[in-house]
């Protein structure tokens, strides 16, 4: 594989803690299914947003996480 | 709406800002709470009563970081603001995060409170996020000019969906006694103040009146034109789309396509080979291509060769086989040559001269089919096109298979 870049871990991160928050995205670090869970949050995300579901995270992706925004989740139920 | 759509249930609700933002005046800031506000109750029969002590219903503050609940702001950027749906404690309550820059008017250095409180509030009152571009629910910040703003109809129908409409419905009224500048609040609108000071907020409120039922008799229309093959009614802030791909009118806000453009037109007419669409309302014009409003406007209506006597247009519309835009003013209407891009001598003419039985002024004007169409009041009249004679009178919301 090759050597990820710091602004893909970056990037990643910033991914990350966007679907956490909004998208109810749960890191489950001894899951063999990691991958296919963020996948599958992302899908989520491109969907509501209108972007291409590729369950990638393409540059139009990033560019929608970086926006500034509500705080309010928009998937999550309030308890 | 939230899981299981939790909504106030009464109709008089309490709210009351705990403490300011230091990049605002204090009384900017309660005109944008106040104003956001009144975006809703328009629109709902809520009713905002402000409270300066005691437990309110919403309870709107400014907070930088940890704040005392479990969504910490995030310093600047990223997360603006959040609110909680209607409930009792935290709930209905709306924070808006300290270390943005919080500004009156809509800038690229900070972000427009008005525009970011409506979102906040329509959180307060039950409503989710919305996944339609444009809309006020919709997640994500958008600048824009928000003079004369109006509610998207995504967000009028998520909030009736709640609450209902307002108890008084008034029909909008014809072009013909109405002007078209925003209608003096009512005291059932406005937010009330509960205080010990009665100090009166200024405001300057957008009112969003209901959209006229599609075959109502007595309905008028401000403005028609095509656009890429469809027609489009204009109504106040509404639209009505009448599409060749589908059977069913599809009813817009100007503001779903065109932001700047929310308060409405006098006229507007189609280039169809140069994709555009120009608009007018009162002194002024612009083009627009799709929904991309081109630079440079708005122009004022000199600019085609008006004198400074014709302060605005009635109606205006293209002849696609002779290339002649006709501007329509009063009784009299001016002939445009679009490739030359001025207007031809020997105009004004009356236009009861040319166009056989049409002795009036003319609300809208369309050009479909080899014939125009010209709207004045709820009738239109249908006129040849080459010998320019009157074929028929038909009711003006013939279009929508009423």
């Amino acid at each position: 594989f090759p050597v990820v870049s710091e602004k893909e871990k970056e990037d990643m991160q910033l991914a990350k803690k966007y679907l956490q928050s909004f998208y109810d995205f749960k890191e489950e670090k001894n899951s063999l299914f990691k991958t296919k869970n963020l996948a599958n949050k992302i899908r989520e995300m491109q969907s509501f947003f209108g972007l291409e579901v590729t369950g990638e995270l393409n540059p139009e992706t990033l560019d929608i996480m970086k926006q500034p925004r509500c705080g309010i989740p928009d998937v999550r139920s309030y308890s | 709406t939230f899981p299981l759509s939790p909504r106030w249930k009464k109709e008089d609700v309490t709210y009351r800002i705990l403490n300011y933002t230091p990049d605002m005046l204090q009384s900017d800031v309660e005109e944008a709470i106040a104003k956001a506000l009144q975006l809703w109750s328009s629109v709902t029969p809520l009713r905002f009563t402000r409270l300066y002590t005691g437990q309110a219903d919403i309870m709107i503050s400014f907070a930088a970081g940890y704040h005392g609940d479990f969504y910490s702001f995030d310093g600047p950027g990223g997360t603006l603001a959040h609110a909680y749906p209607p409930g009792n404690g935290i709930g209905g309550d709306a924070h808006f995060d300290e270390d943005e820059n919080w500004t009156k008017f809509t800038t690229y250095n900070g972000y427009n409170l008005f525009l970011v409180a409506a979102h906040e509030l329509g959180h307060s009152l039950g409503l989710g996020h919305s996944d339609v571009f444009g809309a006020l629910m919709y997640p994500i910040y958008m600048a824009k000019d928000t003079r004369d703003y109006r509610l998207p109809q995504d967000d009028i129908d998520g909030i009736q969906a709640l609450y209902g409409p307002p108890r008084e419905s008034p029909a909008l009224p014809t072009k013909a006694f109405a002007p078209q500048e925003p209608t003096e609040m009512t005291s059932a609108e406005a937010p009330t103040e509960v205080s010990p000071r009665e100090e009166p907020t200024e405001m300057t409120p957008s009112k969003t009146p209901t959209r006229p039922e599609d075959c109502d008799p007595h309905l008028t229309f401000d403005a028609i034109t095509t656009l890429r093959g469809e027609i489009l009614f204009f109504k106040g802030s509404y639209v009505w789309r009448k599409s060749p791909y589908f059977s069913d009118i599809e009813h817009d806000t100007i503001s779903s396509f065109w932001p700047p453009l929310a308060a409405g037109f006098d006229a507007a007419y189609e280039v169809d080979r140069k994709d555009r669409v120009v608009f007018f309302k009162d002194g002024q014009y612009w083009a627009v291509s799709g929904y991309r409003i081109e630079p440079g406007f708005p122009k004022p209506i000199q600019n085609l060769g008006f004198p400074t006597s014709v302060g605005k247009i009635d109606a205006a519309v293209h002849d696609q086989i002779t290339k002649k835009t006709y501007f329509f003013v009063g009784n009299k209407y001016w002939s445009f040559n679009e490739n030359t891009q001025s207007m031809e001598r020997g105009y004004p003419r009356k236009i009861a001269a040319d166009f056989q039985g049409i002795g009036h002024t003319v609300d809208a004007v369309l050009q479909k089919n080899g014939h125009f169409y010209f709207f004045h009041g709820s009738n239109q009249y249908e006129v040849d096109i080459k010998n320019k004679k009157l074929i028929r009178i038909m009711k003006s919301n013939s279009w929508f298979n009423c």
